[in-house]
């Protein structure tokens, strides 16, 4: 419930509408939202509960590690009513035909196997919001200064969600299993989305605010 | 820490 509260709200792109090449205006729009993204997640990160009391070298590790996880889980879950779209932002949907034409097509694709899973299992909010967190806990970073206390909070998310499935989904005693069980795809498909960035950057045609790009030199 | 300024002061700064 805390993590439901402390969701960031709706988020809406702004199209550069003088750039006149539809592709360039596509990955140039992505890319200014994810940074904006990126300045949401890290100010969400710090609500969720046990994060801030890790220290400040953890806490970079974490994100560091789950940022892109994160933002891909948002997109996933906000695509969960489309139809083969990308829900982006609210104003921002990416079809197969516009992903293909600005080179993200298989990111499309590995994007839409991850929002069939979760339509298919029926995620609902308190779950999603519930797995974000524990991609931030879980992001298995190397830099961790003290695993003990990054494990602990693990140990809490995974309390709370088995807590929420017993008390609202009961008649599945699997299904907080069948979530944990999202994460890898969830890990592969945040991969493909870095690789697909950076060599967004390598490109250097988009521009990319430092943020953005410092995060990216984080992977 | 010098790497990574931005999320360095972004997480330091409150809210």
């Amino acid at each position: 419930s805390h993590l439901v509260l402390v969701e960031p709200g709706e988020i809406f792109a702004s199209p550069d509408l003088d750039l006149q090449d539809g592709d360039l205006r596509i990955l140039t729009t992505l890319c200014e939202l994810i940074n904006r993204e990126l300045l949401v997640t890290i100010g969400w990160a710090k609500h969720v509960p046990g994060f801030s009391v890790l220290s400040l070298v953890d806490q970079m590790a974490l994100l560091q590690s789950a940022w892109m996880e994160i933002l891909v889980l948002g997109i996933v879950y906000r695509s969960l009513p489309m139809n083969d779209e990308l829900a982006v932002a609210e104003n921002f949907l990416l079809g197969r035909e516009q992903c293909r034409s600005s080179g993200l097509l298989n990111l499309h694709s590995v994007l839409l196997q991850l929002v069939r899973k979760y339509r298919k299992t029926k995620v609902d909010k308190e779950e999603f919001v519930t797995l974000k967190a524990m991609a931030l806990a879980n992001s298995d970073s190397s830099s961790i200064e003290n695993m003990e206390s990054v494990l602990h909070l693990q140990d809490r998310l995974h309390e709370a969600l088995q807590d929420y499935e017993r008390e609202q989904h009961s008649e599945d005693p699997h299904r907080s299993g069948k979530l944990l069980m999202t994460l890898p795809l969830l890990r592969q498909t945040a991969n493909e989305a870095v690789r697909t960035f950076c060599q967004i950057r390598l490109e250097g045609r988009i521009p990319m605010h430092k943020l953005f790009l410092e995060m990216l030199d984080a992977k | 820490q010098e790497k990574h300024r931005i999320l360095h002061k972004l997480l330091q700064n409150g809210n």
